[in-house]
């Protein structure tokens, strides 16, 4: 059985997708196999890995809305050292996704179901890239994962979304997935010469203790660069302290489960 | 009557919540009257300018579900040179107005509703802070407005994003509102040592034409740090670029308003 883990936040722009890109990619290249799930209309995980969305004929949307078996979705991505990342990718349909995921029976199930309904043993890894809202869509993440994965830009507004975060995750745990846990947080797009970024940080680890994790991500340009190319930071500078820093999160997951 | 503009933008972290909190200073202090109306489950425009959102008995939650009266919502910032700005706070109750708004007659009309219900003529602007999804709340910003401002981060997600919020305007705007206008397209978080920035802004204006404003926001540290004080970026640096350049916009906006 694969580790589901959802990257999720409801402030917008904190690096959800930069870390399901970079984090498959960079646990692919330790040997293990991933499949990413694109939650999020905007698809910002499918064309930041240089699938053209307004050619896909099958997407998350089908997999949820018309009961699309997963294996008919997915998408295979060749990355360096012939390894290669999976997909089940999103397009804008998806955004039509939320109201109509209200009137179907047992709505947070949704996606639980669909991962269920198919033999998804051959991956290790699944990384739900969630939207900036706690929609249904959201939900539909928190009842198909094992655990959450919390990217924390280091700036005010970040850091102050977090006491509601932690709301809606008790409240989730209690009424729809008493397993789910909390994998960690990670701080993201830390500047060390920005005065902000380092209260920030501090105070995060201050509140929220072993859960935040080791690795730090730095802001780093090659990061905001690579999705223009449709390539992962190791296909575009695997030297960069973008691809360190994630290559870092990738040991540090792994580790944190086991070894697998 | 006010001129009611909607701060959209489905891509999260552009630069929503810092445009609306200091375009409504600079607009307060070149002399007008504006209101914010926080339309985001996170509160942010709300807790930018230091209002506590656990201690708000009323907020927009209140106006649309409960049909509280706007006057009894609304409170008052004081800013420098004894200008003020007026807000209509939010907190996290809103999150529950999106399923909540689903069941009610003409959902979208509900926002469109609550401010002709009271006499809003006191105010020259009236700027709504919209969440990061194209939802139930969005829309109901996109019903009640005269226009939109769209902030758009140089990056390449956000600049990806823009086609499929184009798409979803025009929608709106045969289905719902056919008087809504592009106020304007906002460059935003501009740093001009940055090639993926020079190229976005390029491209956004070689697209979009005229319909991008003349004022580019640059990145600036002093902007990111403000709201951690609750204060608005005037009073925490009024000789920064970032005061510089969102004074500019206001003027600009007036300007492009025929001088109201
Ligand atoms: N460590 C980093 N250094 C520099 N830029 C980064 C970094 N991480 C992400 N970015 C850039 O910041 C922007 C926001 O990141 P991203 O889109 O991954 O966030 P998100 O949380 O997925 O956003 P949304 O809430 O819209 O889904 C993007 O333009 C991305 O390229
Ligand atoms: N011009 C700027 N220079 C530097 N930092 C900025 C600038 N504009 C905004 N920021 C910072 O970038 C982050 C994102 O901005 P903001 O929260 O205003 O975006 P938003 O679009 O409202 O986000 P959301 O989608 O979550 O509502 C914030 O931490 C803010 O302080
Ligand atoms: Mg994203
Ligand atoms: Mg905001």
């Amino acid at each position: 059985m694969p580790k589901t883990i959802a990257v999720v936040n409801q402030k917008g722009g904190v690096g959800k997708t930069t870390t399901v890109i970079n984090l498959a990619a960079g646990l692919s290249l330790l040997g293990k196999k991933v499949l990413i799930i694109d939650l999020d209309p905007q698809g910002n995980s499918t064309s930041g890995l240089g699938i053209e969305k307004s050619s896909l004929n099958k997407s998350t949307y089908n997999l949820l809305i018309e009961d699309m078996k997963i294996d008919e979705v997915i998408r295979k991505i060749d990355i360096k050292e012939n390894k290669k990342i999976y997909i089940c990718p999103s397009n804008p349909e998806l955004s039509g996704a939320d109201i109509e995921l209200y009137d179907l029976e047992e709505r947070e199930w949704i996606l639980n179901k669909a991962l269920n309904n198919s033999n998804l043993d051959e991956f290790n890894y699944i990384l739900i890239d969630c939207p900036p809202s706690l929609s249904l869509l959201t939900i539909n993440a928190f009842a198909a994962s094992n655990s959450l994965l919390v990217p924390v830009q280091c700036e005010f507004y970040a850091m102050e979304g977090l006491a509601q975060l932690n709301k809606t995750i008790n409240l989730i745990i209690e009424r729809i997935n008493p397993s789910l846990e909390i994998e960690g947080l990670l701080l993201t797009m830390f500047d060390s010469r920005n005065n902000i970024c380092k209260t920030v940080a501090s105070e995060v680890r201050n509140f929220f203790k072993e859960k935040v994790l080791n690795t730090l991500i730095p802001k780093n340009v090659k990061l905001a660069e690579c999705p223009s190319f449709g390539k992962c930071i190791f296909d575009y500078d695997q030297h960069c302290i973008g691809a360190i820093s994630y290559l870092d999160l990738s040991k540090e997951l792994i580790l944190k489960n086991g070894g697998s």
